[in-house]
């Protein structure tokens, strides 16, 4: 099954976003899937609207106290299992540093719990340190949300050189996509976007774009994803077409 | 005169847009401005046009050799002074880790440095490391701008509670203003989110808001800020306004 990091280091692009609304449109598709929160500001955790428990309960104390990711994951309701984040992750990097079996841990604890039978989204902090290193470390695939405005352009290139700096550890070319976000029609400059981003990555940029849709932004509010919220908007229609473009490459 | 850090560790909220906006639109009040740039990803740096060159030019050079500030000011046309950031940066918080001595490192250098006949405006990557604590702690106010959605106004109540951290070690309760950006008005949305910031936060929200305008996200691709991109945009009025407000405040 499919391991997939949401990463990208650009703050606000859709990470969060992305790795719900995918979460949620395999689910509908019948998948099993399990969700990681790997950011300390537990956004997507928060969404759920009753992981935000003792740190106990969190990914922290996978990485603080060896608790089995087993021990850990709780259900959501039309998605499936999420691991939840915690404040306390913030730690992480200071009390591990960067060592090289701090690096696959988590790689170690998915292959440990799951043994494969779920596909798993990760959700990551706009940083690379150690919990982001963790993911793409585990993942098969990473997706790189990308929204459609200049800075966020920038950003692209500066993931394609951190990917690149850390083929020699990763010891293989991790697989990858980028996923225009907040796609707006309207505007020049999100075709602009999008042209430079094929021009430079090809193949590598997804065909789907997520459009700019008040639906998507509103969902998180009501501790609901775009198909719990709005099953008719073009967000949810965008997400669904996401998914089976990820299934006709072969990475979902 | 006045030293201000732009933060908010969630990402993508309009950090970088508003130190480069309210910068500009302090130096055409004739206003001498200083722009530090602390986000390793350095996209004010690259707005610039011209900033990014070696490392020994930027502010890890500050940190890593004590290079004085004055030697790493670059002239920003229409805007003032830049120091820009660099890659490195991101090495700061392994390097210097969280000793009491590192936190006042940049409060030093500003005051040796310029002996305060600039303001200040102090960029932020979403994180809270060692580099953006010592932006707050150089800082006589913080300026948190926050995305009119959901998720950022999460964010919001999570950096109350850091600062609230902090202010033993600061022994000071540092002076903030929550400012919402992405401001559409044809959305429910912003106006809750609005809202919602005022009953939790009273008179530290501006009353100006930075209207979702798209002149603001199409400026850094040319480098330029928006008032030389596109003067009679409603973004450059929002920050006019917002610099109008400031002073009225007594915070510029
Ligand atoms: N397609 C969309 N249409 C409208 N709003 C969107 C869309 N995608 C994301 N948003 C909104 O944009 C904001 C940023 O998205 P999100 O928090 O998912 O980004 P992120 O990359 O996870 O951010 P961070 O770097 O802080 O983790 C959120 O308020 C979200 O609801
Ligand atoms: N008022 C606005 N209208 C339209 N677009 C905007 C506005 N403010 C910001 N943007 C765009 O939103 C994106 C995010 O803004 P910006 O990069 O300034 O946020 P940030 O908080 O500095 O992000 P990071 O956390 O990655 O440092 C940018 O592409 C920017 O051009
Ligand atoms: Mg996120
Ligand atoms: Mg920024």
């Amino acid at each position: 099954m499919a391991r997939i990091v949401v990463f990208n280091q650009k703050g606000g692009v859709g990470k969060t976003t992305t790795a719900l609304n995918l979460g949620a449109a395999m689910a509908r598709a019948g998948r099993k899937v399990l969700l990681v929160d790997l950011d300390p500001q537990a956004h997507l955790s928060a969404i759920h609207g009753k992981a935000l428990k003792d740190v106990g309960a969190s990914m922290f104390a996978f990485y603080r106290d060896n608790i089995p990711l087993a021990n850990l994951v709780i259900d959501w309701p039309d998605i499936g299992q999420l691991i939840p984040a915690h404040a306390e992750l913030i730690k992480v990097d200071s009390i591990f540093g960067k060592g090289p079996n701090i690096l696959s841990r988590l790689n170690q604890g998915l292959t440990t719990f799951d043994n494969n039978s779920s596909d798993v989204l990760i959700d990551c902090c706009p940083f690379l340190g150690v919990l982001s290193l963790n993911a793409i470390f585990a993942a098969d695939h990473v997706l790189i949300p990308i929204s459609s405005d200049f800075l966020s352009m920038r950003g692209a290139l500066q993931i394609e050189r951190t990917l690149s700096a850390l083929e020699p550890v990763l010891k293989r070319r991790v697989g990858r996509h980028y996923l225009l976000t907040r796609f707006e029609r309207r505007r020049n400059m999100s075709f602009e976007v999008q042209k430079r981003l094929i021009e430079h990555f090809g193949e590598e940029v997804c065909e789907t774009v997520i459009s700019e849709n008040v639906a998507v932004a509103e969902a998180p509010a009501m501790n609901k994803d775009i198909f719990s919220h709005a099953a008719d908007s073009r967000g949810a229609q965008d997400y669904a077409a996401l998914l089976e473009e990820l299934k006709a490459k072969g990475i979902l």
